[in-house]
């Protein structure tokens, strides 16, 4: 029945499950929650650790003697120039302000994400499920290519890049700085389940741009009377002061919170109703409106408010919405805390619908097909294209000055030694 | 896993092999090794598929023969169920018979089945 009920695989099935829960990597034999391993929330997830034997080194700490014998921060750049004596670390990233970047987020902040090849017959061959086991041992995330900690170039051709891809741009020695704490399901409710997965040393790390990204969970449920599952506005206020208090014990001086909104989902019965599903397509016999009624029916839709039918129970499900967001407006304005500055942006997608159709795309093209109701890698790279522009033109101290050595560490260095 | 869950998965999976077996114009036969064969090996992916062929697969091949849908065919081998105060949920359209009297005609087809190989209740 189970195949972790088999003896010899019971202690491994036990270790698996207790990385997934925790979101801590399975393979890290220093427990520095970094690890060489890919999946299993590896470094899929966050930055490849350089040495898995030694606690002290990992992605986004301060140098340890400018790296001179050691990369202790696995940023690629390490030694002494040979030409002045100087550490490379001490004379490319003193005084560059680095910094790296963590999503505290949800199933679209992986980015989630089932092929379609994977139940379209006409499109199936070989080569269609050779990531099916990295697909499932990330959770059937993809976070390497999510908008805000993907570091794999986009496989859906546009040129906008994640958060994380331009914070390195920016300043070459943020080099495998990324987090990306987030998991299937989660919520402002939830998230103190696994926000302790979250690594940032006070003392020893560089600060960061934490960005929380609870874009859906506290308005969407499966339950048949939904609205009453709902997070409340007083309850969203706790849960989010709760994370922060965290954040501000764990958060190095210096840091950045930033809180997304919410988005107003009704875009996803409008756009996408009257359509056929991937199981549809072949025969013409299953519409987004079957395939939702029918995970209904299961228990299993991800969002009975937005994925109805029911008018009345979209529009309540985004008046929710609006008002969990204007709860962490509120939140951003009026809070402060000792080891962070606080932001808020709206998740706006009808702007990014627009830039979408700026481009000649229609609106359901940047939904999860399969699904039908996550935001895909176009629409979470629009986004992260959104935010980045918003923050540079309204606080562009959040990022950190651009490196002037930048060219020179491709020089010396080459790729840093790559993701 | 709940019961939604199992009966969502082999819907999906019944769904695959039909349209296979259409867009390849081969029997479901074919079209179960066809998928099975595109999997990989690694987590004995491509040995599970197998396993779940040489199990459920006479029965499939039975349904699917008799022209019923995924969802029938999945409450048939009863990965779908129907709960005390859930209703009779399917991705399909109804088919132009009554829901039940499809169903008892997949129930039959089974009963005449002499290769059972698995529980139905498990």
């Amino acid at each position: 029945r189970n195949i972790c009920s088999l003896p010899f695989l019971t202690k491994i099935c036990q270790k698996i499950e207790l990385s997934i829960k925790k979101a801590v990597p399975f393979k890290d034999i220093d427990s520095d929650k970094h690890s060489v391993f890919p999946t299993l929330r590896g470094y899929h997830w966050r930055g490849r650790d350089c040495n898995d034997s030694d606690k002290t080194v990992y992605p986004g700490r301060r140098p340890d003697n400018w790296d001179i014998h050691q990369d202790s921060n696995c940023n690629g750049i390490w030694g002494i120039d040979p030409k002045d004596g100087i550490p490379y670390e001490k004379k490319f990233c003193e005084g560059s302000q680095p910094r790296g970047i963590i999503l505290l987020g949800d199933s679209a902040g992986a980015h989630f994400h089932i092929p379609p090849e994977w139940l379209t017959a006409s499109q199936m061959s070989v080569n269609s499920f050779l990531n099916l086991p990295s697909a499932l041992t990330d959770e059937l995330n993809w976070p390497q290519l999510s908008g805000v900690t993907g570091f794999l170039d986009s496989t859906s051709g546009i040129e906008e890049k994640s958060i994380y891809h331009r914070l390195r741009k920016r300043n070459h020695c943020n080099h495998r700085d990324y987090q990306s704490i987030s998991k299937n399901g989660a919520s402002s409710r939830n998230l103190k389940n696994f926000i302790e997965s979250l690594s940032r040393n006070q003392a020893s790390d560089h600060p960061a741009i934490v960005l929380y990204a609870m874009i859906g969970n506290d308005v969407c449920n499966s339950k048949a009377d939904t609205v009453p599952e709902m997070t409340t506005p007083e309850q969203m206020y706790a849960n989010v002061m709760q994370t922060l208090t965290h954040l501000n014990s764990h958060l190095p001086n210096g840091s950045h919170v930033i809180l997304y909104g919410l988005p107003d989902g009704t875009f996803l019965w409008d756009s996408l109703h009257n359509r056929y599903h991937p199981l549809g397509q072949l025969n013409k016999d299953v519409t987004y409106a079957q395939f939702f009624s029918f995970l209904r029916c299961l228990q299993l839709n991800p969002c009975n408010g937005w994925m109805s039918s029911n008018k009345t129970l979209r529009t309540l499900t985004s008046e929710r919405a609006e008002q969990l967001s204007n709860t962490l407006k509120k939140i951003a304005t009026t809070e402060t805390f000792a080891n962070f500055d606080l932001f808020y942006v709206d998740f706006a997608f009808h702007e990014i619908i627009e830039d979408w159709q700026k481009r000649g795309g229609q609106p359901w093209q940047l939904i999860e097909p399969v699904d039908g109701f996550h935001p895909n890698e176009v629409a979470s790279l629009l986004q992260a294209n959104r935010v980045w522009e918003k923050i540079q033109l309204q606080w562009p101290h959040v990022l950190g000055k651009e490196n002037p050595f930048n060219s020179q560490i491709e020089e010396v260095f080459g790729d840093q030694g790559g993701h | 896993y709940s019961h939604g869950q199992s009966c969502l998965g082999c819907v999906v999976l019944v769904s695959v092999i039909e349209q296979l077996a259409e867009v390849h114009n081969s029997s479901v036969q074919v079209a179960m090794e066809r998928l099975c064969s595109y999997l990989p090996e690694k987590l004995f992916l491509k040995t599970a598929c197998y396993f779940l062929v040489q199990t459920f697969g006479s029965d499939i091949i039975k349904l699917l023969d008799e022209a019923m849908k995924a969802d029938v065919v999945c409450y048939a081998l009863e990965f779908c169920k129907r709960g005390a105060v859930q209703p009779q949920c399917h991705l399909y359209p109804l088919p132009q018979e009554a829901w039940e009297s499809a169903l008892e005609k997949a129930r039959q087809v089974l009963r005449r089945s002499s290769t059972m190989k698995y529980p139905r209740s498990g």
